[in-house]
């Protein structure tokens, strides 16, 4: 038996919304450390990897007698998640070998329960093994930030070229109508946490990307106040959005490299 | 000339 009890349905909208453009069907890994969530884009370009630690505050229950896979196609989890209110109560159910996955939304007042099942897919997909490393540079910035950025360069061109340094970072687009570019600077005078821009930097590092997928990344914004860039030359960067009182979703997007 | 890479040459199957 597997049963999941999230107090916020909004966190597991949030997080469906920001993949289901991205990554069409996706296996959910369940055990009793939690939730996993591990796929590539169909240009295997881009890989999402989404962890929700079952002993963080944000499950009230969690339960699971031993590990399953749920194969789930995200467009079909978001429509059934807009009939969840936003402040719902979230159990998510299925048995030991299961060929169907159960949501139930319990209203706050505990008025309204609704239940809703969806057939499990055959996802046939193979893991990457991601390996801890150390990276070169890791930006921390507000995640409406980054948003920004990518929306505004993205209008010139295809791919930005991030430049860390010492001073800060830099994100540049050179298109065929013309060029952008956007300075940020290490803060240190801001007062909240969440409005700072810092750098950490062990080594220079200037690398490109594809914007549309960076654009696609920042659907996630919602989740979190910041976002952290980590980058290392000529390896993929990863754009991570931590997620209170859960886990993190990371996306990880193969650089352009001059060939 | 520039080459989008893909993300399956960098991590291995687990």
């Amino acid at each position: 038996m597997f049963e999941a009890k999230m107090l916020q349905s909004s966190v597991l909208k949030k997080i469906i919304e920001s993949l289901k453009d991205l990554f069409a069907d996706a296996n959910f890994d369940c055990s009793s450390s939690g939730i996993t969530l591990q796929d590539m884009d169909s240009s295997h370009v881009a890989l999402c990897y989404l962890k929700l630690r079952s002993d963080e505050e944000g499950f009230e229950d969690y339960r699971c007698d031993r590990n399953i896979t749920l194969g789930v196609n995200l467009g079909l989890m978001s429509k059934i998640l807009k009939c969840a209110g936003n402040d719902d109560v979230v159990t998510l159910r299925a048995e030991d070998e299961p060929n169907i996955l159960t949501f139930i939304f319990d209203s706050k007042n505990s008025e309204r329960v609704s239940k809703y099942d969806i057939k499990l897919m055959e996802i046939d997909s193979e893991l990457l093994g991601i390996p801890d490393t150390d990276y070169s540079c890791v930006v921390k910035m507000p995640s409406h930030e980054f948003q920004r950025i990518c929306s505004n360069l993205s209008q010139l061109g295809d791919s930005v070229t991030i430049d860390c340094h010492k001073e800060g970072v830099d994100f540049k687009v050179a298109g065929e109508q013309g060029s952008g570019a956007i300075k940020l600077k290490q803060t240190t005078s801001v007062d909240k946490e969440e409005d700072q821009v810092t750098v950490q930097l062990n080594e220079p590092v200037t690398q490109s990307f594809a914007l549309k997928f960076l654009c696609a990344f920042t659907k996630a914004t919602s989740l979190s106040d910041t976002v952290n860039l980590s980058l290392t030359q000529d390896t993929p960067v990863v754009v991570e959005y931590p997620i209170a009182q859960h886990g993190y979703l990371r996306f990880y997007l193969a650089p352009k490299i001059e060939e | 000339m520039i080459g989008q890479q893909k993300i399956s040459s960098f991590f291995r199957v687990a």
